[in-house]
């Protein structure tokens, strides 16, 4: 089973779009997968067409302990999603005092065990949320826009990572960046685009998710990309991806 | 004087870009500017190339009380800037049990009286730090992405805004809904526009920020668009967009 949190506190930089798209991805290469959606503000749950407000049970009740894993899952078609809304807001301060306070997700996700992929998508934040996503996986990805301001956090992001394996999780490793909102047309992504695969070499996936508006359309019909626009260039990039992901399985 | 928080808690929809060049516009209209990051990521701070990471004196150490606030501030032309870095990510957590946590910013605000406009970049979240930007104004503005994830933790901001009122500020309203990222050839960019306008009404500037890559280009030479291309799109529609401001002048 690979265990993933898409990463980077940095907002705006495709983290949702990547975990939809790649946990359907690998759902129509026949891989079980979860996905769990670890921000408040539910965008990954609404990208499916959940309704997200209206929901009881969500991640936020099941880090509570008011519900279990079985209780709490939405099925889309092949793929299990754990939803999220805003009660998962006061989560940060309301679970701050509680002892293993980072370990309630990883502690709940011990009974799902039948699973391809866990794909977690977090919050642009670097907190207690994140935390518990960072305790839950082995893997990281990071989706970077390659534009100069979303490249400012990184330095900070490496270090969190490298704090938690540290102190909180020896298995945590990056193992994938994944560019997005590419468009070959700008000078200054090819510049940001040479810049990330200098730095991080062959964690750099090959295939890379350019900028192609049905992205941005298809979560407001509740679809993946692929439900969406099976065969415009955001469905071929996550595709791709997808396949990427697969070939190159577990890392050691 | 005019305070203003740019306010929204969806990631990467322009709030720092739009900080940086109405802070700007707002000087080259004559106008006493000061610019607040209150941004652990410091995004305001580089886009000005300040390298924040290496201050000794940041919006952080103006908080905690360490320093004041003429020995915190940077002169860029016109504008004065109080700078960020990261030291501000631990603000959260260490200042959560002080009493009056969310007015820390508007006491050391109370000695800066003789600009026309103060405003603050937020990051993107309604925690602590962005409670006592909104504890330090009268205005908001909301940066809007015309896109439909964005538009999802619309409800959660206004309600946000309107416990602060109730509870911390009374003086607190929203003034002003900017859209940005803009790009009239997409369908779902003119639906979402024409959407934010029936919502908002006469609050919506009727100046858009059209997606102009020069604007995201600016940052990485520690130039506002004004200093970077003056004659580009992203120039005009921030000097549209700052004559706009001044126009409305203090809503009462
Ligand atoms: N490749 C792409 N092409 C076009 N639009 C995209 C692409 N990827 C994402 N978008 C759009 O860009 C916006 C931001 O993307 P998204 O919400 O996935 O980023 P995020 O990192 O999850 O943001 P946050 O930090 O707020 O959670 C959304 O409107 C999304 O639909
Ligand atoms: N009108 C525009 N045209 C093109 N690029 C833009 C425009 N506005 C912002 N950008 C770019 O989009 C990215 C996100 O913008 P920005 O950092 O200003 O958003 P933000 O809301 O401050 O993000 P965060 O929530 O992370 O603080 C940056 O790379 C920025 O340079
Ligand atoms: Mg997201
Ligand atoms: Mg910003």
């Amino acid at each position: 089973m690979q265990t993933i949190a898409i990463l980077n506190q940095k907002g705006g930089v495709g983290k949702t779009t990547t975990a939809v798209n790649i946990g359907a991805g690998l759902a129509l290469l026949n891989k079980k997968v979860l996905l769990i959606d670890l921000d408040p503000q539910a965008n990954l749950s609404y990208s499916f067409g959940i309704l997200a407000h209206e929901l009881e049970n969500t991640v936020y009740e099941l880090l509570n302990g008011e519900t279990e894993l079985k209780d709490v899952i939405i099925k889309h078609g092949n793929l299990d999603i754990i939803p999220s809304n805003l009660s998962l807001s006061g989560a940060e301060i309301e679970f701050s005092s509680l002892p293993g306070r980072e370990f309630l997700l990883s502690e709940r996700l011990q009974s799902a065990q039948d699973y391809d992929y866990i794909i977690i998508d977090c919050s642009p934040s670097l907190g207690l949320l994140t935390l518990n996503a960072l305790t839950s996986v082995n893997e990281v990805y990071i989706t970077l826009q390659t534009e100069f301001l979303p490249m400012q956090g990184l330095a900070k992001l490496l270090e969190t990572v490298d704090i938690v394996r540290k102190r909180l999780n020896r298995n945590l490793e990056i193992t994938g960046i994944i560019c997005t909102r590419y468009d070959s047309r700008k000078n200054l992504h090819n510049e940001v685009y040479e810049k990330i695969k200098q730095y991080f070499g062959n964690k750099v996936f090959k295939t890379v998710i350019r900028d192609n508006i049905s992205l941005a359309e298809a979560p407001s019909f509740g679809q993946t990309i692929f439900e969406y626009r099976p065969k415009c260039r955001g469905a071929l990039d996550y595709e791709n991806l997808s396949n990427e992901i697969l070939k190159r399985g577990k890392i050691n």
